[in-house]
């Protein structure tokens, strides 16, 4: 059962998370005395690996702009940071006695401390990524919120010359967000409403047009007018919809049942 | 269960690596 919400943090958790609970289960069920061996080189190698962690973590704590990341980060390093004094004196005391279960107790729990650490931070990041595509998203809604004010066709130039770049940005962001996603349901989701918000661009576009051709020769401007409200408030609840869905990490039960 | 523990603290390792990259990467 697949419990991790992007392909990246599956890849990178999923075949650790799977041997720890292996090795619980054995362990559980192996409580017969067999000695241990000398974990003293494995356990010297993971606290190498969550020394480096923890200098890059901290100096992209201490170079990131994003004040949820920098709160979120802290916790997660000191729980590995924890987990990895646990593997030392396990292995410590595993030297000093090859079969002292709270040894194994402590193996358990360090194993565990590391997943459960580096796991809270891979969501840390995976969270900030998202924010960063939501950024984007409200960068689009704030152009669609200045539509209305554009009544002349050099206008128009101007608008659509700074609306196509965020379109094609958000597009190319979500696109990429979707791929990455391990949810079919979200993925989907996400994947309808992009294809309407490039579906209606043109319909915008366009709507603009007959607005601005209405409102400069009196023909039709409401229908004109209440056209183009139509499109960007439709444009704007799939943005909408995409700002939600890419927030989403939990699963449908029954999917994967 | 002996090669176990040895397996998984190596795999703990490099799973520990691959998180940073992770790190470096987006951060970038």
């Amino acid at each position: 059962m697949p419990v991790f919400h992007t392909k990246t943090i599956e890849g990178i958790l999923e075949p650790v998370a799977q041997q720890v609970s292996k090795l619980v289960i054995l362990h559980e069920e192996a409580e017969d005395g067999n000695a241990m061996p000398d974990l003293a080189r494995p356990v010297q190698a993971v606290k190498l690996a969550v020394d480096n962690l923890v200098k890059v973590g901290y100096d992209t704590i201490n170079s990131s702009e994003d004040q949820i990341l920098k709160q979120d980060m802290p916790p997660a390093l000191h729980r590995v940071e924890d987990a990895s004094v646990l593997l030392l004196e396990a292995s410590d005391m595993l030297r000093d006695d090859p079969f002292s279960a709270p040894a194994r107790k402590k193996l358990i729990e360090g194993s565990r401390g590391i997943l459960q650490g580096t796991s809270s931070l891979l969501l840390a990041f995976d969270e900030s990524e998202v924010r960063k595509i939501i950024r984007v998203c409200k960068n689009v809604l704030e152009y669609l919120a200045i539509t209305e004010v554009v009544d002349k066709m050099e206008d128009l130039v101007t608008y659509v010359k700074n609306l196509s770049p965020v379109l094609t940005k958000i597009i190319k962001e979500v696109d990429a967000r979707e791929k990455e996603l391990t949810h079919q349901v979200h993925r989907d989701m996400l994947i309808r409403s992009l294809d309407q918000v490039k579906n209606l661009t043109p319909v915008l576009i366009s709507g603009v047009k007959i607005f601005i051709t209405a409102k400069e020769t009196s023909t039709g401007f409401a229908e004109a007018q209440n056209n183009r409200d139509f499109v960007v408030r439709k444009m704007s609840d799939e943005i909408h919809e995409i700002i939600r869905v890419l927030q989403l990490t939990t699963y449908d039960e029954e999917e994967w049942d | 269960l002996r090669v176990g523990w040895e397996q998984l603290l190596t795999a703990i390792a490099r799973n520990i690596n691959e998180v940073e990259n992770q790190i470096l990467t987006r951060d970038s």
